[in-house]
C-alpha cells in the first residue's frame, strides 16, 4: 500500500523514509559500543541545504496568494530547521564522544524530523496545487449554472467562448493530476468523471442549440411543450456535468487511503 | 553503520534539494 498519495512526493520521500527506518533498526541493534564516524561534513551539507530551503520557503510564503499555504507552511519550515539543529548538535556531540548514545538518538530524531518536515512542506504545496485545480473546476460550475438562462445564439457563442478554455484547462489539469496519484481508485474515478464531462459537453451545447432554435422559430404558444422538454433536457445535461465536476472536486481533495480498497 | 549514516545524510541532502526544486518549479 503506498504511503504517499502522489508519485512526485513518493519519489522524493520514499528512499529517505526507507533509509531512516533501516538506520533506526541498525541503531537499535548496534548498542554494542561501536564508535560513530565523524559526520560533521555531511551534516554541514544538510544544514546548508536546509538554510536554502527555508529561504526559498519563506519567499514562497511571502509571494503566495493562498492564505492556507501561508498559514501551514511556516510550521513545516520550522520543523525542518529544528531537525537540522538536532543533526548539528548530534554531530558536535559525536566529535567529543564517538560512543555517545544521546548523540545517536539525536541523529535519528533529526533525520526523522527532516523527513516529517519535508513531507509536511510537500503536502502544503500539493494541497495548494489541488486548490488551484478546484478553483478552475468551480469556474466551470459557475458557467454551467448560467446554461439555463441562455436564450439566443449570440449568448450561446459567448457561453462557449467562456466555457471552452476553462473546460480545457480543467481537463488538462485533472488528467495530469490523475496520473500523479498513487491511489488507483481515486485515479480511476477522476479519469471516469473527466471522460463523462468530455462526452457530455458537446451534447449539452447541442441541447442548448435545440432549445434556442425552438424558442426563436416557434409561433407563440404553439411550441411551448417542445420548448419545455428541450429546457428539461438541457438542464438535465448541465446537472449531470455539474455532478461529475463536483465528484472530481471531492476526489481531488482525498489524500487518505481507504484500507479496504487497498486490501 | 558508518556507511549507513553517511548515506542517509547524503539522501537527506538530496531530498531537501528536491523539495526546494519542487517549490521553485511550482511557484514559477
Amino acid at each position: 500500500m503506498p504511503v504517499f498519495h502522489t508519485k512526485t512526493i513518493e519519489s522524493i520521500l520514499e528512499p529517505v523514509a526507507q533509509q531512516v527506518s533501516r538506520l533506526v533498526i541498525l541503531h537499535e541493534e548496534a548498542e554494542d559500543g561501536n564508535a560513530m564516524p565523524d559526520l560533521s561534513r555531511p551534516v554541514q551539507a544538510v544544514s546548508h541545504a536546509v538554510a536554502d530551503l527555508v529561504k526559498v520557503g519563506r519567499e514562497t510564503i511571502n509571494s503566495s496568494d493562498d492564505p492556507i499555504l501561508k498559514q501551514d507552511m511556516p510550521a513545516a519550515l520550522h520543523r525542518v530547521e529544528g531537525a537540522s539543529k538536532f543533526l548539528e548538535e548530534a554531530s558536535a556531540m559525536l566529535k567529543g564522544d564517538p560512543y555517545s548514545g544521546p548523540a545517536r538518538k539525536k541523529l535519528i530524531e533529526g533525520s526523522r524530523g527532516i523527513l516529517q518536515g519535508t513531507s509536511a512542506l510537500l503536502l502544503c504545496f500539493d494541497e495548494s496545487e489541488v486548490r488551484k485545480i478546484i478553483r478552475e473546476c468551480k469556474k466551470v460550475l459557475d458557467y454551467l449554472a448560467v446554461a439555463e438562462v441562455i436564450e439566443s445564439m449570440g449568448d450561446l457563442v459567448q457561453f462557449l467562448k467562456d466555457l471552452s478554455p476553462c473546460l480545457s484547462k480543467v481537463s488538462r489539469e485533472v488528467s495530469f493530476r490523475s496520473e500523479e496519484l498513487t491511489h488507483q481508485v481515486h485515479r480511476e474515478i477522476l479519469v471516469r468523471c473527466l471522460d463523462q464531462v468530455k462526452s457530455l459537453a458537446p451534447i449539452l451545447i447541442c441541447s442548448m442549440k435545440i432549445f434556442i432554435h425552438i424558442i426563436t422559430q416557434s409561433k407563440e404558444g404553439a411550441e411551448a411543450k417542445g420548448a419545455r422538454e428541450a429546457a428539461e433536457n438541457r438542464n438535465y445535461l448541465a446537472q449531470r456535468m455539474t455532478d461529475e465536476i463536483n465528484e472530481i472536486i471531492r476526489v481531488l481533495q482525498l489524500t487518505t487511503y481507504d484500507e479496504d480498497e487497498w486490501d | 553503520l558508518r556507511v549507513g549514516w553517511e548515506q542517509l545524510l547524503t539522501s537527506i541532502n538530496r531530498n531537501i534539494n528536491e523539495v526546494e526544486n519542487q517549490i521553485l518549479t511550482r511557484d514559477s
